[in-house]
């Protein structure tokens, strides 16, 4: 463990938090993409699968438990507490673009021709491009409420500060996995936009983010 | 022989 790779995760655990906050306190989920949600629960349930067959610290499983249970939770809030406040109209991005190539990359790019390997690495793939539904809906809408756009800042965040870890680890213990590497740098690569946005128009001190 | 590589990251 390193300190970016622990910066990385408790960047993710905020974002979780916030927009699971959000949620429960505005009773609303408009502007969020229930479809992002659904893919982010996918992300874990397909990732954390060996959560009771191996250990590896304390830290990890309590974690994999918190993100599991949070996401779950967002989604229930989202499509069922709340679903009338669901903005379906808004949230149109079509996830089976991003399942199927998905899908048929972890069959081709895997460490092992194994069911755990291979939804592990669905699992890379799919978080890489979860966040689109959301960023489509953004782009549709034209508008990101405040607390939205810190929470894909958090989001975004987290997977930078995994490719800092990355490259610490890779100098250190000589550490490299390609696969969630090259995953990770496309999924930064897509909030770059929405960094650009965020630092000149939210940090400004603007309560919604207007997109141009 | 490795039977599955360990994933030690979130």
């Amino acid at each position: 463990m390193n300190v970016f790779r622990l910066a990385g995760d408790v960047s993710h655990l905020v974002a979780i938090i916030i927009l699971l906050v959000k949620i429960w306190r505005s009773k609303s989920c408009a502007g969020i993409s229930g479809k992002s949600q659904v893919l982010f629960a996918l992300v874990f349930t397909t990732r954390y699968l060996d959560l009771f067959t191996v250990f590896i610290s304390a830290y990890n499983t309590i974690m994999k438990v918190v993100f599991l249970a949070m996401s779950y939770a967002t989604v229930y809030l989202i499509y069922m507490r709340f679903r009338n406040m669901y903005d379906s109209e808004n949230d149109t991005f079509r996830v089976e673009f991003l399942l199927v190539p998905v899908i048929g990359l972890s069959f081709l790019e895997n460490y092992a021709f194994t069911p755990l390997e291979i939804l592990w690495t669905f699992s890379i793939f799919l978080e890489a491009v979860a966040i689109m539904p959301q960023l489509f809906m953004i782009t549709k809408t034209g508008e990101a409420e405040s607390i939205t756009t810190h929470y894909l800042f958090f989001l975004g965040l987290y997977r930078a500060l995994y490719i800092a870890n990355w490259v610490w680890r890779y100098h250190t213990e000589e550490f490299f996995d390609q696969i969630a590497v090259v995953s990770g740098v496309v999924q930064t690569i897509f909030y770059c936009d929405f960094f650009y946005l965020y630092v000149t128009r939210v940090l400004r001190g603007k309560a919604k983010m207007i997109l141009p | 022989w490795q039977s599955r590589t360990l994933h030690d990251e979130l």
